[in-house]
């Protein structure tokens, strides 16, 4: 995964992707 | 060693093949847990939309590729599923840390966190299969493999077969990566690749969730003060 830009906070996950936090 | 396409596309098929050593496309005891721990128990819809999709990938690989190819698409998909549960379990402990909490109802209630992902777990073995090519993309083919018949199955195709908006397939993307980190460079490359393609045009077309979205977003009235623009 070297490169790849992780852009997704501590506070960001799927389950608040997917509203299901 | 520098490897010709073809020899490095095999490599990296024997190694996702060799990461999904568990030889099943079912859940593991640990999903079991997770599944057990929810308000709602989301076992039977899981296992019910796993098959339904198969056999639509299945009759969709075998119309793309040709008819007597249907078992290879059963062996696409078999690999597929191994993998989506995989990196299910995978992500499930990662937010199991991240949010302290054992209960993921909602989430693994949700039908579209489940089609995103096993539609990325599907479009890593297409894509490992092929050589990381887009199709009309414009970020050039891979040479070899990808001129077999499967690269008509490059992405966006999964997302026709699933009828799965690109938006809600964005989502899972970057958590997919995260929670598999055996996924060689050109694989991550490919769904970066996806990503870009989707914010750039899949995820604008006029069916898109998105403008949903903006609407609510809209009609919520400004929320917090944009950003100043950087310097």
């Amino acid at each position: 995964s070297q490169d790849y830009h992780f852009g997704l906070e501590d506070h960001e996950g799927v389950s608040e992707l997917f509203d299901c936090d | 060693v520098p490897q010709t396409p073809i020899r490095a596309a095999m490599t990296s098929i024997q190694q996702l093949r060799g990461d999904l050593t568990s030889g099943s496309d079912q859940p593991s005891s640990n999903l079991l847990v997770y599944y057990k721990n929810c308000t709602v128990d989301p076992s039977g819809e899981i296992k019910k939309r796993v098959e339904e999709l198969g056999e639509v990938f299945i009759q969709r690989f075998a119309q793309a590729v040709g008819q007597h190819c249907e078992g290879l698409g059963r062996k696409r998909f078999y690999l597929g599923a191994q993998l989506y549960y995989k990196v299910m379990e995978s992500m499930l402990k990662s937010e199991e840390k991240r949010l302290s909490v054992q209960n993921f109802s909602k989430l693994l209630n949700n039908a579209a966190f489940h089609t995103s992902l096993l539609a990325c777990a599907l479009e890593v073995v297409i894509a490992t299969y092929v050589g990381s090519s887009l199709k009309n993309g414009g970020f050039g083919r891979s040479s070899g493999a990808s001129d077999s018949v499967e690269s008509d199955l490059c992405f966006p195709w999964i997302l026709s077969v699933f009828q799965l908006p690109a938006f809600d397939f964005y989502k899972v993307i970057e958590s997919f990566i995260k929670a598999e980190p055996t996924l060689k460079h050109d694989m991550v490359k490919h769904l970066e690749q996806c990503e870009h393609v989707i914010m750039e045009s899949l995820a604008w077309r006029t069916d898109s969730p998105l403008f949903d979205l903006l609407k609510q977003s809209r009609e919520e009235g400004p929320g917090e003060q944009a950003e100043p623009p950087a310097t």
